[in-house]
């Protein structure tokens, strides 16, 4: 049987937020490292990849492998009926019809108790292939959130060249042109708020920015992103959280418009 | 899109 308790239910809130749009039915895969999730969105050109780590819940308790098909959508009308301060414990059997969800208010006695009935989801695994990019850049999250839509006020697309300028993310529209250039740098008092380029080679990538800024609904799980780049080869933009768990999500590059 | 869905899946196969 699955136990995870997790001391905070907005942090689940959040995560569930920020694919919910991406992804609409997904298995969640529960074994004894965590909760892990994979799923593609239909057009099949991004990717959410999701590990909440063992060590994230306390306590977790999961004998073997269970996965939670879970539509999205019904997901997020039972989280809403958590408050933000609330201990959130997922619960579910060894082959279970429904997932159930326990909320407890940490300041009061009252429990909530809620279940979704599970789908069958036949979701292939993928296999994402460890990379070694040409290009990463850590910087705040809320600065790549606002690059992000204040690009898409001019243009469907972004380019991101990364040389040893900087990054620049760049776009083209029918009313003009924008474009936003960052340099490393290293603030020693709000260290969240340094850039770091890590470069072997100059890349230089073309995206749909309407993924990306679905991608940022992550941007207040952490205080930093990490894009990693590669010509030719899906972006990865990451936000890591607590206990070594992540959001990640992967965006193929256009190519040749 | 799709030339960009051919990239994930080369992506992904490896």
């Amino acid at each position: 049987m699955l136990e995870a308790r997790l001391e905070q239910a907005n942090l689940f809130k959040k995560v569930v937020d920020a694919i919910k749009d991406l992804v609409q039915d997904c298995n969640f895969d529960c074994n004894d490292s965590g909760i892990a999730l994979q799923a593609m969105d239909n057009s099949h050109v991004a990717l959410v990849s999701m590990m909440l780590r063992s060590e994230s819940f306390a306590p977790f308790r999961c004998d073997r492998n269970i996965a939670l098909g879970i539509n999205l959508t019904s997901l997020t009308k039972v989280l809403k009926c958590a408050q933000s301060d609330d201990i959130l414990t997922l619960k579910a059997e060894d082959a279970p019809d429904v997932v159930e969800l326990v909320f407890e208010s940490a300041e009061s006695d009252r429990i909530s108790e809620y279940s979704i009935k599970l789908m069958d989801i036949d979701q292939e695994h993928l296999g994402i292939p460890e990379t070694d990019y040409g290009a990463t850049i850590s910087m705040p999250a809320a600065e790549f959130q606002r690059i992000c839509r204040d690009l898409i006020a001019l243009s469907e697309s972004v380019s991101i060249e990364c040389s040893k300028e900087g990054v620049k993310f760049a776009c083209q529209g029918d009313i003009g042109s924008g474009a936003v250039t960052l340099r490393q740098h290293t603030n020693v008092d709000k260290p969240e708020m340094n850039v770091e380029i890590n470069m072997s080679e100059p890349v230089s990538l073309t995206f749909s920015l309407k993924y990306l800024v679905n991608f940022c609904k992550a941007s207040g799980l952490s205080n930093q992103v990490r894009l990693c780049l590669s010509n030719e080869v899906p972006l990865l933009v990451e936000y890591s959280l607590a206990n070594n768990s992540h959001l990640r999500f992967y965006l193929a590059p256009k190519i040749g418009d | 899109k799709s030339f960009q869905t051919e990239i994930f899946k080369f992506f992904l196969d490896g």
